[in-house]
């Protein structure tokens, strides 16, 4: 292993979602911001549990884009 | 190591011995509490270059194939797993690993995802992604510093772009530009040096989806040794005009002779074309 620690390559995860009309979550429901509207703690419990940190976040209309650090 | 996350879409790629596949089960479950459900699932990466460093289950793709499998709801039947060694390569040391899971065989994808690996950096061009002694910048001024002086910031000149300046060393960027996304990943250190690129684009928006000049610009960057490039199709419809003229513009401006190419089809991501180039003698 890399004295810095570093393995350089990437493991990639994709995971892609649609809308599950058969839960009556009304307050969600369609809404069009979707997978944004995770709120960042309950983003960063899952990243703790992958073992990283993030350091650098910026967002647009489209999507939210987050730097991480293991 | 970057996250990026759209209204129906969780792209999440980390570097080092992390335990990425722990994070599937917590993000379908947050998904649920806003509605959603899981369509299609995608797993994919090269060959670790310390393998035996990786903790269970990433010592083997077979262990992590299963662990995805457990992770993922009945709904998503569609399943396949493959390992894409190239012909000339006896080892698996350059080997491309992918598993996907869909609901439906076709993708409902539209971008094509393109994913670059690049080892033995040229060492004039690594040495952008050492911090100096002096330097008293936080991450953020630094990450600035080394994607201009890399010269990242001209890969997609829309692009709005997030750095960071890792110590002593290493670099990491998230491009935004409208819906498509960039990353890049850097190890620089000599005798094991990495740099990976990723983006998503369309193959046919004026200019921005011309994979070849992206490729051509994002791969000067790091003058590499050795590169692979894997291509997935998604809902674009295969383009093997596509393939070629990557290969040639790759050839015609760095050098980089195909040595390899590799196509598979996959439930809900469609085709993809897994590339290795090294410098012609």
């Amino acid at each position: 292993m890399a004295v810095s620690g570093f393995e350089g390559f990437e493991k990639r995860l994709e995971l892609r979602f649609f809308h599950d009309d058969h839960n009556d979550n009304s307050i969600t429901n369609n809404n069009p911001m979707g997978l944004r509207l995770i709120d960042f703690e309950s983003l960063d419990q899952v990243l703790t549990e992958v073992q990283c940190t993030v350091v650098s976040a910026v967002a647009n209309r489209s999507f939210d884009a987050y730097v991480l650090s293991e | 190591s970057s996250l990026f996350v759209y209204p129906t879409k969780i792209i999440i790629k980390t570097c080092g011995t992390t335990q990425l596949l722990k994070s599937i089960r917590p993000l379908i479950n947050l998904a649920r509490d806003v509605n959603l459900a899981l369509r299609a699932c995608r797993y994919s990466r090269g060959s670790f270059i310390f393998p035996d460093s990786q903790p269970f289950p990433y010592t083997s793709f077979e262990d992590e194939v299963s662990v995805v499998e457990e992770s993922l709801p009945k709904s998503l039947r569609h399943r396949k797993a493959s390992v894409m060694t190239p012909c000339n390569n006896n080892n698996n040391s350059r080997a491309w690993h992918v598993f996907t899971a869909s609901a439906d065989v076709d993708s409902d994808e539209s971008l094509v995802v393109v994913e670059v690996c690049m080892t033995e950096l040229d060492r004039v061009s690594a040495r952008s992604f050492f911090r100096r002694d002096d330097e008293e910048r936080n991450s953020d001024s630094a990450g600035r510093e080394m994607t201009r002086l890399s010269g990242i910031d001209g890969i997609n000149a829309n692009a709005f772009i997030c750095d960071f300046a890792f110590d002593p060393c290493g670099y990491s960027m998230n491009g935004v530009d409208g819906d498509r996304y960039s990353t890049i990943h850097v190890t620089p250190e000599d005798g094991f040096s990495y740099a990976s690129f990723e983006c998503g684009l369309s193959l046919h928006d004026g200019g921005r989806g011309d994979i070849a000049e992206v490729l051509t610009r994002s791969i000067d960057v790091f003058r590499p040794g050795c590169v692979s490039i894997a291509t997935t199709y998604n809902g674009e419809g295969y383009d093997h005009e596509v393939t070629k003229r990557v290969e040639r513009v790759l050839s015609k401006k760095l050098g980089l002779k195909c040595r390899s190419r590799l196509m598979d089809e996959f439930p809900g991501s469609g085709t993809v074309v897994y590339q290795s180039f090294t410098p012609r003698r």
